[in-house]
C-alpha cells in the first residue's frame, strides 16, 4: 500500500484547495510556528474516519472548517481526499488505486466515498482494520506524543499498551 | 486478552530494547510489569541505562534522555503494529545535534519499507529527506504550501 | 487574601498582555476569570489573538504559539514578582528561528536590570550571551565544565 | 544584589569540584543531552534551600550526592556554595558579599552555613524573604515548566497565578 495524495479544500487554516504529494521515502514538512504544519495531520486523521474532535485538537467537529481570517470569510464546508495506491489484495477492494473522500458541512452533516461512490463512515475504517492506520496503532505520532509519554503514570502507559494489542 | 496484552507487552519490549540501543548508540532498556502477578492490572515500568551511566527508571534521565527514550518506545509500538505510513510531527524537538542524527539513520532504515512523512524545525532532520514541503502563512490565517523542494542535489 | 490574588491577578494581566504583544511581535492577550463572580475559587482562561489571527483560548494556538504565549505568562510572573537572577531551562526548545529572535530580543531588555541564565541548545539564543559555558560527559557519568568562552568577537 | 558564584562539589553528575562565575549579564550554559546542565540548576534551587526532592528531580534527598560511575564511585556527602555581592541594606546581613553553604551527608545530616558560621535553614531563606528568589517566585524556570503551563486546566493555572501573590 502506497499513500500518494492528500488533498485540503477548506480544512482549518487551508481554505483553498491544496495538494500535497506523498510519492517519496521520507517527506519532510516545514514551516515557522502557526503556519498550519499540524492541520495536515489532523487533516490525514480526519479523512481516515477520526471521530473525536479533541484528537483534531478541536473543540466540535464544526471547528475543523476554515473559520474565516482578517481577509477571509469562514466557509461553510470542508473536503478531505486521500489518493492510495492498493495494488491486488492490499485492500479489502477490487481497485488498485482507491479515493477516499469525507466531507463536514457545518450544519453537521456528513458524506463519505470511495471512488467517488457514496459509502458510509465504516467502510472507510473497515478497509484499514488489518493494516496498522487504524485507531490503537502508532502510524500518527501528534505533537506532544512524545512528551505525554514521558510524564504518563505507570497506569497511562500501560494504557498505551493495551490499546497497541 | 490477558494472552494478547502479554503478547504485545513481550513484542513491543523486544522491539524497545532493540530500538533504545540504536538510539542511544549503546545501553540498554526494557519494560517491567510493576506487580508481574497482577498482570491484567498491574502500570509498566520504563527502565533505562544510557550507555556509561546507571539503570534507572525514565523519569530520572535528563531531559533530552527521556524524549528519546519515550520515542524509542512509540517506534517499538510502530514496529509491532507496521503501518504504510509514518508521520511524525517534532518528536526531534528536545534532541541535542548527535541524537538527531542518530534518529535520522534509524529513519533512512525505517525509509527502506515504510514511507515516512516529518513535521520539523530542524535542519539536520531536514537534510535527510527527499522532498521537503514548506508551509508559509503570507496571508495571515492562510496557510499556503509554497514549495516542494527535491534535494537532488544533496551528497 | 481574595484583595492579594485579585492584585496578583490585575498585575499579572498587565505585564502578561506587553510581554505577549512583545514575543508576537503584535497580536493580543490577557488572562480572564472564568466565573468572575467567584473570584476566590474560579480557574484562570488565556485569551489569545496572534497577529492576523482570530482571538482564541491558548490551547487552540499552534504546539509553538501555545509554548511562546506561556512563556510570557511565565516571565510576567517574573516582572511581578522580580528577582536578581533569572534562570530559564531550555524555554527556547519549541520556538521557530524568528521567535527565537524575538525572545532574545526580550531577554537583552530584561538583562539591563537581571542576571539572566539559560541552558539553550539554540544557537541563535548562544549569540545574545556574554558568556558560554560548555558542560560535557566525556568520563561517562561525571559532568565537566569545559569552557567560558566570551564572546568578545561577535557583531 | 548580584549572584556571583555557584561551587559544586559532590552533586549528583559532578564529582568534582567545579566553579560557575556569574558576572556577565546573559550566560548561557549549553552541551549534548544529558550532560548535567539541569543539574546545576537543582544545585542552585538546593542551595537557596529547596526542602522538596521532587522539586529537584529527585525521589529521596539523598539521591542528590553523587552515586557512582562506571569509573568512581559514590561520594558520601554533597556542598553547594552559592556567593552573592549585596551592597548596604540590600540584604538584612552587615556583610557586602555572603557565602552560602549548604552540605548534605548519605546519613541524612545537614549542615548549613553562611560566611563559613554555621546556621539553620530558616536563616538561609529568610534571607531571601523579600528578594523574589524564595518560593513562589517564578526566577528558576525548569525544563518542562512552559510544556506544564501549555497543558494546565484552568484551575492549575490559578494555583500559578496564587503562588505567585
Ligand atoms: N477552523 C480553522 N479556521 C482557521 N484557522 C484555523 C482553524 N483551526 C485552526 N486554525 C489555525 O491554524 C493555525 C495552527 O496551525 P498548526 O497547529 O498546524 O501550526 P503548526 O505549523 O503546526 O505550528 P507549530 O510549529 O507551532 O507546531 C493556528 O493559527 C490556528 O488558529
Ligand atoms: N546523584 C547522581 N549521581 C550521578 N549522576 C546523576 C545523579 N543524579 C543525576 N545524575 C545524572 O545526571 C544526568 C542528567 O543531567 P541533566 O538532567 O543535568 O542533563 P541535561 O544536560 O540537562 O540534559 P538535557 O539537554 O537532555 O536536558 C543524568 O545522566 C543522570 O543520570
Ligand atoms: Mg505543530
Ligand atoms: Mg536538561
Amino acid at each position: 500500500i502506497r499513500f500518494k495524495k492528500l488533498i485540503l479544500q477548506g480544512f482549518k487554516s487551508f481554505p483553498d484547495t491544496t495538494e500535497l504529494v506523498f510519492n517519496e521515502n521520507i517527506c519532510a514538512i516545514v514551516g515557522p510556528n502557526g503556519c498550519g504544519k499540524s492541520n495536515i495531520l489532523d487533516a490525514l486523521r480526519w479523512v481516515l474516519g477520526e471521530q473525536g474532535p479533541s484528537q483534531l485538537r478541536a473543540r466540535a467537529m464544526a471547528d475543523i472548517i476554515f473559520n474565516g481570517s482578517a481577509n477571509r470569510k469562514p466557509v461553510g464546508m470542508t473536503e478531505i481526499t486521500l489518493v492510495i495506491d492498493c495494488p491486488a489484495g492490499t485492500l479489502p477492494l477490487a481497485y488498485e488505486e482507491i479515493e477516499i473522500t469525507r466531507r463536514l458541512y457545518r450544519s453537521g452533516e456528513s458524506e463519505y466515498q470511495i471512488n467517488r461512490v457514496p459509502c458510509r463512515l465504516k467502510d472507510i475504517t473497515d478497509l484499514f482494520l488489518d493494516t496498522g492506520i487504524g485507531r490503537g496503532a502508532y502510524a500518527l505520532i501528534e505533537q506532544g506524543r512524545v512528551d505525554a509519554l514521558v510524564t504518563a503514570r505507570p497506569d497511562e502507559r500501560r494504557t498505551f499498551l493495551e490499546q497497541i494489542a | 486478552s490477558k494472552l494478547r496484552f502479554t503478547e504485545a507487552f513481550t513484542a513491543v519490549n523486544d522491539h524497545f530494547s532493540r530500538i533504545f540501543q540504536g538510539l542511544f548508540d549503546g545501553g540498554e532498556a526494557s519494560l517491567e510489569l510493576i506487580d508481574p502477578n497482577d498482570p491484567l492490572e498491574t502500570g509498566v515500568d520504563i527502565i533505562c541505562r544510557p550507555p556509561g551511566k546507571r539503570a534507572r527508571t525514565i523519569d530520572l534521565l535528563s531531559g533530552g534522555e527521556k524524549a528519546l527514550a519515550a520515542l524509542a518506545l512509540l517506534l517499538a509500538g510502530f514496529r509491532y503494529k507496521p503501518s504504510p505510513l509514518l508521520f511524525l510531527d517534532e518528536v526531534d524537538a528536545p534532541l541535542d545535534d548527535h541524537n538527531v542524527v542518530r534518529f535520522t539513520r534509524f529513519l533512512k532504515t525505517l525509509a527502506e519499507v515504510t514511507q515516512v512523512v516529518m513535521i520539523t524545525h530542524n535542519s539536520v532532520t531536514m537534510e535527510v529527506a527527499d522532498i521537503l514541503y514548506g508551509v508559509t502563512m503570507e496571508n495571515p490565517g492562510i496557510s499556503k504550501l509554497v514549495s516542494a523542494r527535491l534535494t537532488m542535489f544533496a551528497g
